[in-house]
Protein backbone atom coordinates (compact mmCIF):
# COMPACT_ATOMS: atom_id res chain seq x y z
CA UNK A 1 0.00 0.00 0.00
CA UNK A 2 1.42 3.36 -0.77
CA UNK A 3 0.14 6.93 -0.07
CA UNK A 4 -1.62 6.80 -3.96
CA UNK A 5 -3.30 4.24 -3.91
CA UNK A 6 -4.48 5.06 -0.08
CA UNK A 7 -5.95 8.42 -1.49
CA UNK A 8 -7.85 6.76 -4.64
CA UNK A 9 -9.09 4.36 -2.34
CA UNK A 10 -10.21 7.24 -0.14
CA UNK A 11 -11.32 8.74 -3.07
CA UNK A 12 -13.17 6.11 -4.22
CA UNK A 13 -14.82 6.06 -1.17
CA UNK A 14 -15.60 9.87 -0.98
CA UNK A 15 -17.50 9.62 -4.15
CA UNK A 16 -19.76 6.33 -2.83
CA UNK A 17 -20.08 8.62 0.63
CA UNK A 18 -21.60 11.49 -1.20
CA UNK A 19 -23.80 9.54 -3.70
CA UNK A 20 -25.61 7.88 -1.10
CA UNK A 21 -25.69 10.96 1.25
CA UNK A 22 -27.44 12.66 -1.92
CA UNK A 23 -29.96 9.51 -2.35
CA UNK A 24 -30.26 8.83 1.07
CA UNK A 25 -30.77 11.56 2.99
CA UNK A 26 -32.40 14.00 0.74
CA UNK A 27 -34.27 11.00 -1.95
CA UNK A 28 -32.92 12.13 -4.81
CA UNK A 29 -30.92 10.79 -7.64
CA UNK A 30 -31.53 13.74 -9.97
CA UNK A 31 -28.95 14.03 -12.58
CA UNK A 32 -27.70 10.47 -11.58
CA UNK A 33 -27.53 8.39 -14.46
CA UNK A 34 -28.78 4.57 -13.33
CA UNK A 35 -27.20 2.76 -16.15
CA UNK A 36 -23.43 3.87 -15.05
CA UNK A 37 -24.44 2.52 -11.73
CA UNK A 38 -25.72 -0.85 -13.11
CA UNK A 39 -22.24 -0.93 -14.73
CA UNK A 40 -20.70 0.02 -11.87
CA UNK A 41 -22.36 -2.84 -9.72
CA UNK A 42 -21.05 -5.15 -13.06
CA UNK A 43 -18.03 -4.24 -12.54
CA UNK A 44 -17.51 -4.62 -8.52
CA UNK A 45 -19.57 -7.69 -8.91
CA UNK A 46 -17.24 -9.20 -11.63
CA UNK A 47 -13.96 -7.59 -10.14
CA UNK A 48 -14.53 -9.07 -6.31
CA UNK A 49 -15.61 -12.75 -7.78
CA UNK A 50 -12.52 -13.39 -5.25
CA UNK A 51 -13.46 -12.30 -1.90
CA UNK A 52 -14.17 -15.14 -0.45
CA UNK A 53 -11.35 -17.33 -1.87
CA UNK A 54 -8.41 -15.25 -1.57
CA UNK A 55 -7.69 -12.91 1.56
CA UNK A 56 -5.09 -10.36 0.90
CA UNK A 57 -6.49 -8.19 4.26
CA UNK A 58 -9.00 -6.95 6.54
CA UNK A 59 -8.83 -3.11 4.56
CA UNK A 60 -9.20 -4.82 1.28
CA UNK A 61 -11.94 -7.23 2.33
CA UNK A 62 -13.91 -4.40 4.22
CA UNK A 63 -13.37 -2.07 1.52
CA UNK A 64 -15.03 -4.36 -1.16
CA UNK A 65 -17.61 -5.12 0.61
CA UNK A 66 -18.61 -1.28 1.10
CA UNK A 67 -18.39 -0.92 -2.98
CA UNK A 68 -20.51 -3.99 -3.16
CA UNK A 69 -22.87 -3.10 -1.23
CA UNK A 70 -23.20 0.69 -2.09
CA UNK A 71 -23.56 -0.06 -6.09
CA UNK A 72 -25.60 -2.82 -5.71
CA UNK A 73 -28.28 -0.47 -3.00
CA UNK A 74 -27.79 2.63 -5.14
CA UNK A 75 -29.01 0.34 -8.13
CA UNK A 76 -31.72 -0.70 -5.59
CA UNK A 77 -32.85 2.98 -4.51
CA UNK A 78 -32.81 3.92 -8.41
CA UNK A 79 -35.01 1.07 -9.42
CA UNK A 80 -37.62 0.53 -6.32
CA UNK A 81 -37.21 3.19 -3.73
CA UNK A 82 -40.80 4.96 -4.56
CA UNK A 83 -39.72 8.58 -3.33
CA UNK A 84 -35.99 8.25 -5.49
CA UNK A 85 -37.13 6.56 -8.25
CA UNK A 86 -39.63 9.81 -8.78
CA UNK A 87 -36.33 11.63 -9.03
CA UNK A 88 -34.84 9.77 -12.34
CA UNK A 89 -34.64 11.35 -15.16
CA UNK A 90 -36.11 8.27 -17.15
CA UNK A 91 -36.11 9.98 -20.15
CA UNK A 92 -32.84 11.72 -20.66
CA UNK A 93 -30.76 8.76 -19.31
CA UNK A 94 -31.02 6.38 -22.56
CA UNK A 95 -27.30 5.63 -23.30
CA UNK A 96 -27.29 1.83 -24.29
CA UNK A 97 -24.83 0.98 -21.93
CA UNK A 98 -25.59 -3.17 -22.52
CA UNK A 99 -23.78 -2.32 -26.04
CA UNK A 100 -21.07 -1.32 -23.90
CA UNK A 101 -20.82 -5.00 -21.83
CA UNK A 102 -20.25 -7.29 -24.83
CA UNK A 103 -17.03 -5.92 -26.42
CA UNK A 104 -15.58 -5.61 -23.09
CA UNK A 105 -16.42 -9.44 -22.62
CA UNK A 106 -15.14 -10.20 -26.05
CA UNK A 107 -11.82 -7.97 -25.60
CA UNK A 108 -11.47 -9.58 -22.16
CA UNK A 109 -11.70 -12.60 -23.75
CA UNK A 110 -8.70 -11.52 -26.31
CA UNK A 111 -6.50 -9.47 -23.97
CA UNK A 112 -5.94 -10.77 -20.56
CA UNK A 113 -2.97 -12.02 -18.29
CA UNK A 114 -4.11 -15.50 -17.92
CA UNK A 115 -7.04 -17.14 -19.40
CA UNK A 116 -8.83 -18.39 -16.41
CA UNK A 117 -12.30 -17.91 -15.44
CA UNK A 118 -11.65 -14.98 -12.45
CA UNK A 119 -8.95 -13.31 -14.45
CA UNK A 120 -10.88 -12.93 -17.46
CA UNK A 121 -14.27 -11.88 -15.51
CA UNK A 122 -11.36 -9.06 -13.51
CA UNK A 123 -9.72 -8.05 -16.74
CA UNK A 124 -13.22 -7.78 -18.49
CA UNK A 125 -14.27 -5.28 -15.07
CA UNK A 126 -11.39 -3.48 -16.09
CA UNK A 127 -12.69 -2.77 -19.78
CA UNK A 128 -16.11 -2.00 -18.47
CA UNK A 129 -15.43 0.23 -15.65
CA UNK A 130 -13.16 2.51 -18.30
CA UNK A 131 -16.32 2.92 -20.12
CA UNK A 132 -18.98 2.56 -16.99
CA UNK A 133 -19.42 7.16 -17.10
CA UNK A 134 -20.39 7.24 -20.44
CA UNK A 135 -23.52 6.99 -19.64
CA UNK A 136 -23.69 9.62 -16.39
CA UNK A 137 -21.25 11.57 -19.23
CA UNK A 138 -24.10 11.85 -21.73
CA UNK A 139 -27.03 12.16 -19.02
CA UNK A 140 -24.83 15.22 -17.95
CA UNK A 141 -24.69 17.26 -21.24
CA UNK A 142 -28.39 16.63 -21.78
CA UNK A 143 -29.57 17.96 -18.19
CA UNK A 144 -27.08 20.81 -18.09
CA UNK A 145 -27.02 22.13 -15.10
CA UNK A 146 -26.17 19.57 -12.03
CA UNK A 147 -26.36 19.71 -8.52
CA UNK A 148 -22.92 20.26 -6.61
CA UNK A 149 -23.47 16.99 -5.02
CA UNK A 150 -23.41 15.25 -7.76
CA UNK A 151 -20.72 17.28 -9.57
CA UNK A 152 -18.73 16.26 -6.42
CA UNK A 153 -19.57 12.85 -6.98
CA UNK A 154 -18.39 12.84 -10.67
CA UNK A 155 -15.35 14.38 -9.85
CA UNK A 156 -13.93 11.94 -7.09
CA UNK A 157 -15.07 9.17 -9.07
CA UNK A 158 -12.89 10.74 -11.70
CA UNK A 159 -9.79 11.66 -9.53
CA UNK A 160 -9.66 8.00 -7.87
CA UNK A 161 -8.41 6.07 -11.25
CA UNK A 162 -6.15 9.27 -11.52
CA UNK A 163 -4.45 8.42 -8.23
CA UNK A 164 -4.33 4.93 -9.02
CA UNK A 165 -2.61 5.66 -12.05
CA UNK A 166 0.24 7.97 -9.71
CA UNK A 167 -0.15 4.36 -7.82
CA UNK A 168 1.11 2.50 -10.39
CA UNK A 169 4.05 4.87 -11.41
CA UNK A 170 5.19 4.41 -7.83
CA UNK A 171 5.15 0.72 -7.60
CA UNK A 172 6.59 0.35 -11.01
CA UNK A 173 9.96 2.05 -9.93
CA UNK A 174 9.69 0.86 -6.31
CA UNK A 175 8.36 -3.32 -7.29
CA UNK A 176 11.01 -4.78 -10.04
CA UNK A 177 8.83 -6.81 -13.22
CA UNK A 178 5.38 -4.49 -12.25
CA UNK A 179 4.61 -4.14 -15.03
CA UNK A 180 0.63 -4.47 -15.87
CA UNK A 181 -0.03 -3.26 -19.47
CA UNK A 182 -3.70 -3.52 -19.59
CA UNK A 183 -4.55 -2.02 -16.29
CA UNK A 184 -2.59 1.07 -16.75
CA UNK A 185 -3.84 1.43 -20.60
CA UNK A 186 -7.56 0.54 -19.40
CA UNK A 187 -6.74 3.13 -16.46
CA UNK A 188 -5.66 5.81 -18.40
CA UNK A 189 -8.69 5.70 -20.85
CA UNK A 190 -11.18 5.89 -17.84
CA UNK A 191 -9.43 8.93 -16.52
CA UNK A 192 -9.10 11.01 -20.19
CA UNK A 193 -12.81 10.07 -20.45
CA UNK A 194 -13.45 12.78 -17.53
CA UNK A 195 -10.75 15.14 -19.07
CA UNK A 196 -13.76 17.55 -20.47
CA UNK A 197 -15.77 17.20 -17.02
CA UNK A 198 -13.12 17.94 -15.10
CA UNK A 199 -12.29 20.87 -17.23
CA UNK A 200 -15.58 22.26 -16.84
CA UNK A 201 -15.83 21.28 -13.06
CA UNK A 202 -12.48 23.07 -12.81
CA UNK A 203 -13.99 26.48 -14.83
CA UNK A 204 -17.04 26.13 -12.20
CA UNK A 205 -15.34 25.44 -8.91
CA UNK A 206 -13.05 28.48 -10.03
CA UNK A 207 -15.66 30.24 -10.86
CA UNK A 208 -17.17 29.51 -7.18
CA UNK A 209 -21.06 28.93 -9.18
CA UNK A 210 -22.02 24.91 -9.48
CA UNK A 211 -21.22 22.64 -12.23
CA UNK A 212 -22.84 23.95 -15.09
CA UNK B 1 10.98 -12.48 -12.22
CA UNK B 2 8.54 -13.22 -9.45
CA UNK B 3 4.98 -11.66 -11.54
CA UNK B 4 3.65 -9.23 -9.17
CA UNK B 5 0.15 -8.92 -8.77
CA UNK B 6 -2.48 -6.32 -8.85
CA UNK B 7 -4.99 -8.56 -6.90
CA UNK B 8 -4.08 -6.93 -3.93
CA UNK B 9 -5.51 -3.36 -5.12
CA UNK B 10 -9.14 -2.88 -5.22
Amino acid sequence: MNIFRLAGDMTHLASVLVLLLKIHTIKSCAGVSLRTQELYAIVFATRYLDIFTSFVSVYNTFMKLVFLGSSFSIVWYMRYHKAVHRTYDREQDTFRHWFLVLPCLVLALLIHEKFTFLEVLWTFSLYLEAVAILPQLVLLQRTRNIDNLTGQYIFLLGGYRGLYILNWIYRYFTEPHFVHWITWIAGLVQTLLYADFFYYYFLRFIGGRGVE
Amino acid sequence: PTSTTLKDEL
